[in-house]
C-alpha cells in the first residue's frame, strides 16, 4: 500500500488525503491533496486553491504561500501557523496535466476552457468519495492567484453551467489573487507601476517609461483584435508583442517580477522556491502522497507556452467573471500591491470598468480603508458593491500569503466567514 | 547575434507566421482569411521587433516522456460516477 501522507509530519494531527483524478480516454492524470480544517471540519467551508503560471503546480501554493507548513533549507516542513486550513479544509489540485505530479501520455490540455472541464469531474469525483465536506450545507470557494485569474472565472461558470440538482457541491464564491483576468485594461499598468506610479520608485530609467508608452496603442489594438476574434491568430501576436512591449523592459532590470522590492535570485525569483522541488523529489515524500511521477518540477514552462500559442493569454476571460456577478457568486479580487507582474493598478483598472448588473453603483463607491481582523492594522485599502470586492493589500508581492500571511488568513476568514464582506 | 535573427526566417524561405501554420498544420488559405491587415503586419513585424525572443521560439511540446512514468495499485478507494464514464478518482 501506498503509505499515508499524514507520516511526513506536515499538520499530521489532521486527515489529510492525496490521490489522482484519472480521465481514462485521454490518459490524463491530475494530483491532489487535501487537508481537513485544523478547526471544525464538518463544518467549516471548503476551498479549492489553483496557482497559476500557466503550468505551476498548485503545491507551490501550498509550501510557498498558504499550506500548513513551508519548507526550509534543511528540507524539512516547518509549521505555518497562519495557513488558510486553520478555518478550512483545502485542496490543492496540480493542473492542467504535465504540471507537479499531475501527467499525461499526450501534449495536454492548451487552454482554459479545456482546463476547465476537468476540473468539475474533479469536484464531482471528490465530494461523492468525501459527502462529509458538503453534507452539513458548508460553503465551497475557488481561490488562486496569478494566471488562475484566467482559469477560476472559467471553472467557476463550467461549475454553474451544471444543474445544481445534478451536482455533488455548491459554488459559494471565489477569490483571485493578483490575477490575470481583463489583459486589454490590466496591459496599461505595467508602465505607471515600473515607473513610478504604484507606490514604489520607478525602477526604469525615463526612456524606457517612454517607449513602453509608445508601443502600448499597438499592444492595445492587437489585444481588441483578440478580443473580437478570439482566434489564435490574432490573440498569438497580441501576446508576443505586449509581452515583449510591456513586461520584459522590466524583466531586463533584473528586478524581481513578483516583488518590485527584490532583486530576482534562482528558479522563479524565489530561492527558497528550490527546497519545495528538493522536498517533493524525495523518494519517501513521493512514496507518501503517491505520486505517479519520478521528477517533481514547480512549473512546467511547454505547459507556459502551449497556453501562449493556444492564443489563451490574451483572452476576454473577465467576460466569465460578469456572467458570475450577474448570478449573484460573491468575487473578491485582492492584489499585493509591490507586485509587478499582475498588479494592482491594472486589477483596480479593470474592476472599475467591469460591465455587469451593478457596475454603475460599484463604480460610485469610495475606496475605504481595510483593518484585517486578525492584526487590527490598516492592512489595505477595500471598494466593494454587493457581490465584487476590490482588495488591495498592503505590502504583499505576487503571492500575498508569502509576504503576509497573517493578513492573507484574515482576509480570507472575513471573506469566507463573514458573509463576503472585507 | 540579434540582427542576424530575423533574416534566419528568410534564409529558410518562410515567415514567422508561415512557421507557425507549418508547425500547426492549418491551412495557409484559411489562416489568411482569419486575418486583419494590422495583425497580418504584426507576425512580420514580430521577428524585427524582438529578434532574440522570438529566435528562441518553439512551436510545439515533446509529450512527457513514458519512463518517467510509473502507475500505483494500491489505493485505499477508487471512485467512479455514472454520470463521469470516463473519469475516476483514486484516494491515499
Amino acid at each position: 500500500k501506498i503509505k499515508d501522507p499524514k507520516i511526513l509530519g506536515i499538520d499530521g494531527d489532521v486527515k489529510q488525503y492525496s490521490g489522482y483524478l484519472d480521465v481514462r480516454d485521454e490518459d490524463k492524470h491530475f494530483f491532489f491533496w487535501t487537508f481537513e480544517s485544523r478547526n471544525d471540519p464538518e463544518n467549516d467551508p471548503v476551498v479549492l486553491w489553483l496557482n497559476g503560471g500557466p503550468g505551476c503546480s498548485s503545491l507551490t501554493g501550498l509550501f510557498f504561500e498558504l499550506g500548513p507548513s513551508s519548507i526550509g533549507e534543511d528540507i524539512k516542513p516547518i509549521h505555518n501557523p497562519y495557513s488558510w486550513n486553520n478555518n478550512a479544509t483545502v485542496i490543492f489540485l496540480d493542473q492542467p496535466v504535465n504540471v507537479g505530479f499531475s501527467y499525461s501520455g499526450s501534449e495536454g490540455v492548451t487552454d482554459t476552457v479545456a482546463a476547465g472541464k476537468d476540473v468539475y469531474a474533479f469536484l464531482q469525483l471528490f465530494f461523492k468519495q468525501f459527502p462529509e465536506y458538503a453534507a452539513n450545507g458548508q460553503d465551497f470557494h475557488i481561490a488562486g492567484e496569478s494566471y488562475a485569474g484566467h482559469y477560476i472565472p472559467v471553472f467557476a461558470t463550467e461549475i454553474l453551467s451544471h444543474p445544481v440538482s445534478k451536482r455533488n457541491f455548491n459554488l459559494t464564491s471565489v477569490l483571485i489573487g493578483n490575477g490575470l483576468t481583463d489583459p486589454l485594461n490590466q496591459y496599461p499598468a505595467y508602465e505607471p507601476m515600473a515607473c513610478g506610479e504604484g507606490g514604489e520608485p520607478a525602477v526604469l530609467e525615463p526612456e524606457e517609461c517612454q517607449s513602453m508608452s509608445d508601443s502600448l496603442d499597438r499592444c492595445l489594438g492587437l489585444i481588441q483584435s483578440c478580443y473580437e476574434s478570439e482566434s489564435v491568430w490574432s490573440c498569438v501576436p497580441a501576446s508576443i508583442y505586449c509581452n515583449n512591449a510591456q513586461i520584459n523592459p522590466y524583466s531586463r532590470t533584473g528586478k524581481n517580477v513578483y516583488d518590485i522590492r527584490k532583486e530576482c535570485e534562482g528558479q522563479l525569483c524565489y530561492k527558497d522556491m528550490q527546497f519545495i522541488d528538493d522536498y517533493l523529489n524525495l523518494d519517501y515524500v513521493k512514496e507518501a502522497v503517491g505520486a505517479e511521477v519520478d521528477k517533481y518540477e514547480s512549473c512546467n514552462f511547454d505547459i507556459n507556452r502551449n497556453f501562449l500559442f493556444a492564443g489563451d493569454w490574451m483572452k476576454p476571460y473577465h467576460k466569465a467573471v460578469s456572467e458570475l456577478l450577474n448570478q449573484d457568486i460573491p468575487v473578491l479580487i485582492y492584489a499585493g500591491d509591490k507586485d509587478f507582474i499582475c498588479n494592482w493598478l491594472g486589477n483596480k483598472l479593470w474592476t472599475d470598468v467591469l460591465p455587469w448588473k451593478s457596475a454603475d453603483e460599484f463604480a460610485k463607491q469610495p475606496v475605504r480603508h481595510w483593518v484585517a481582523n486578525l492584526t487590527n492594522e490598516k492592512s489595505g485599502e477595500v471598494k466593494s458593491f454587493e457581490q465584487l470586492t476590490y482588495l488591495r493589500v498592503y505590502g504583499g508581492g505576487h503571492m500575498v500569503p508569502y509576504d503576509v500571511p497573517e493578513n492573507a488568513l484574515s482576509m480570507l476568514n472575513e471573506w469566507i466567514h463573514g458573509n463576503f464582506t472585507i | 547575434l540579434s540582427f542576424q535573427q530575423p533574416f534566419a526566417f528568410e534564409e529558410h524561405g518562410s515567415s514567422l507566421l508561415e512557421k507557425a501554420i507549418e508547425a500547426w498544420k492549418q491551412d495557409p488559405k484559411a489562416v489568411a482569411g482569419l486575418m486583419s491587415d494590422e495583425v497580418r503586419k504584426s507576425w512580420d513585424e514580430l521577428p524585427l521587433k524582438f529578434p532574440a525572443e522570438i529566435s528562441q521560439m518553439q512551436f510545439v511540446t515533446k509529450p512527457k516522456d513514458p519512463s518517467a512514468i510509473f502507475t500505483r495499485k494500491q489505493w485505499d478507494a477508487t471512485v467512479e460516477s455514472e454520470d463521469l464514464e470516463n473519469y475516476q478518482l483514486r484516494v491515499n
